[in-house]
């Protein structure tokens, strides 16, 4: 089944 | 110091209740444009970030930068004693150890007044990318609830497809499957129930329901909800509220077979 991603994956640090 | 006025107090209740669930502690960045909000939910899933306006507020007033470390389920208490049509005033001196929040019901001269206590919340905040969505969906807030609902009853996870025909939810659980599948649609009367599909190219991806359901207790805030796709990033759920303000809710993808 497809894995949960976390938002860091995608959202840099500002 | 900072000094803003709410018509009603409902909209700060609505949001607050909406995001409540979601996140617990989370600082209210307040500053000449507005107050903002923006924080994760403790899994780094998904991600609140709320803009009230100036201009949703009169007046406001806002000299200097200020961070408000606010615990969401003591603001909760505070709000319970609010009626939703009375008229809202938060208050906090420059640094402030407590933010003064004032209820007003104009008709019965009460006028009710709370101090809550602030918190040091070291938060951390990400940088989120413009992005340029394959597809933009909008259509009426209670629809999407609904939906989201129906499937989680079925499966953890649904699918969302977009095409030009539509955008088909489906999900596959123990019991069995579940799809509903929603066209464009125009009515003039009642341009709440629209469903408007703008789309460059088709996008599949696949979401944790649970975290679409919490999303959907923002549905009281607006009639409509906007959906923001793209292949392989994080959803965006859209509620506007008045005076260009939102709450928007980002939902990382499941990625993977």
């Amino acid at each position: 089944p497809p894995t949960q991603a976390t938002l860091g994956k995608f959202f840099g640090k500002p | 110091m900072l000094e803003a006025r709410l018509e009603q107090a409902d909209l700060l209740k609505k949001v607050v209740d909406a995001i409540k669930d979601l996140v617990q502690d989370c600082n209210f960045d307040c500053n000449d444009s507005g107050v903002a909000l923006q924080a994760m939910d403790n899994s780094h899933v998904a991600l609140v970030s709320m803009m009230l306006k100036a201009e949703s507020f009169s007046p406001y007033r806002c000299d200097r930068n200020v961070a408000l470390g606010v615990n969401l389920t003591s603001l909760t208490k505070v709000l319970r004693a609010a009626q939703n049509e009375d008229i809202l005033t938060l208050k906090a001196e420059d640094a402030p150890d407590v933010l003064n929040l004032v209820f007003e019901n104009t008709d019965s001269d009460r006028l009710s007044e709370y101090d809550l206590k602030l918190m040091d919340i070291d938060q951390e905040h990400l940088g989120i990318p413009d992005t340029e969505y394959a597809a933009t969906i909008s259509l009426p807030s209670v629809e999407f609830r609904r939906i989201c609902v129906d499937l989680m009853a079925l499966s953890e996870s649904v699918s969302i497809e977009t095409s030009k025909d539509g955008i088909k939810f489906s999900c596959a659980g123990d019991i069995g499957n579940g799809a509903v599948t929603l066209r464009p649609n125009t009515n003039v009367e009642k341009p709440d129930q629209n469903v408007e599909i703008e789309l460059t190219e088709p996008v599949a991806l696949t979401f944790s329901l649970k975290y679409l359901v919490n999303f959907c207790k923002a549905a009281g805030l607006s009639k409509t909800v906007k959906l923001c796709l793209s292949n392989e990033v994080p959803l965006l759920v859209e509620y506007a509220l008045a005076g260009s303000s939102y709450l928007r809710f980002y939902l990382a993808p499941k990625i993977g077979d």
